[in-house]
């Protein structure tokens, strides 16, 4: 099955 | 002070329609040149970025940036309350604890008036890069939305790819698969409107994503058209631009990896 990753790993906090 | 008359509220309305599944409460940040929302699912696996242009307005102003802490089902609550052809001022003062809505009827013989308190969010901004992403898919909302419907019924990852020909949006289920090609072409709809699917292939591209969040993304009544901006390992962006310039719904969804 596919993992669902989180939009943390992708945008940093502003 | 804020104080913004919108034509139709309708278009309100909409918007908090097609976010409310995902987020429970968010910020506005109201400054002279519009009204930003930013804000994640609670999993942190999809964002909705709004913004709303001062021009697109039928009236702005706003002489302090002020931060409108909002719940939604209280917000859903006071919009139900409005006619499709009202028009809709938001009304708050400095302290930003309260947001009157003001509800008017077209002619003007009906008019309704509610206070909701607002609250204060501890909100968690990210900060989105501008990317250029590898495909560009534009085309009709109503299509888009019938494809999530559709191959939902199968799994719940979505596959999307494409190629400089197609765009190929597919599910494998236990017992089924199932998928759809869309190519570029030009149609014209009911509203005697052309509505095409127009694909920009910079680099051939495949995605996995949660069909669960794409179905909630895929609205019909936002905008006629929609944009989906895809890249290998990248989260996709769904965008439904407003009329008149009012501004944009952006939903930002993380990719599934192996």
């Amino acid at each position: 099955a596919k993992v669902q990753n989180r939009l943390d790993s992708y945008f940093k906090k502003a | 002070m804020l104080e913004g008359r919108l034509t139709h509220a309708s278009t309100l309305k909409k918007i908090v329609e097609a976010v409310k599944d995902v987020i429970s409460e968010a910020n506005f940040d109201c400054n002279d040149s519009g009204i930003t929302l930013q804000c994640m699912d609670s999993g942190h696996v999809a964002l909705v970025l709004l913004q709303l242009n001062s021009d697109g307005f039928e009236d702005y102003r706003c002489d302090r940036n002020i931060t409108l802490g909002i719940n939604f089902a209280a917000l859903t609550k006071v919009l139900k309350c409005a006619a499709n052809d009202d028009s809709l001022t938001l009304k708050a003062d400095d302290s930003g604890d309260r947001l009157n809505f003001v509800f008017e009827s077209q002619k003007g013989d009906r008019v309704s008036e509610f206070d909701m308190k607002l609250m204060t969010i501890d909100a968690e901004l990210l900060s989105i890069p501008d990317n250029d992403y590898d495909v560009t898919i534009k085309m009709s909302s109503a299509e888009f939305s019938r494809i999530c419907k559709d191959l939902a019924n199968f799994g719940e990852t979505m596959n999307i790819s494409a190629d400089k020909e197609s765009v190929r949006f597919g599910v494998e289920g236990d017992v089924s698969a199932a998928s759809v090609v869309l190519r570029p072409n030009e149609t014209i709809d009911e509203d005697e409107k052309i509505v095409s699917t127009s694909i920009m292939v910079k680099k051939e591209t495949n995605v996995n994503l949660s069909m669960k969040f794409l179905k909630t993304f895929a609205n019909s009544s936002l905008a006629g058209s929609v944009t989906l901006e895809l890249q290998d390992d990248i989260p996709c962006l769904i965008k439904y631009v407003f009329p008149n310039d009012l501004g944009v719904l952006c939903f930002y969804l993380a990719p599934k990896g192996d």
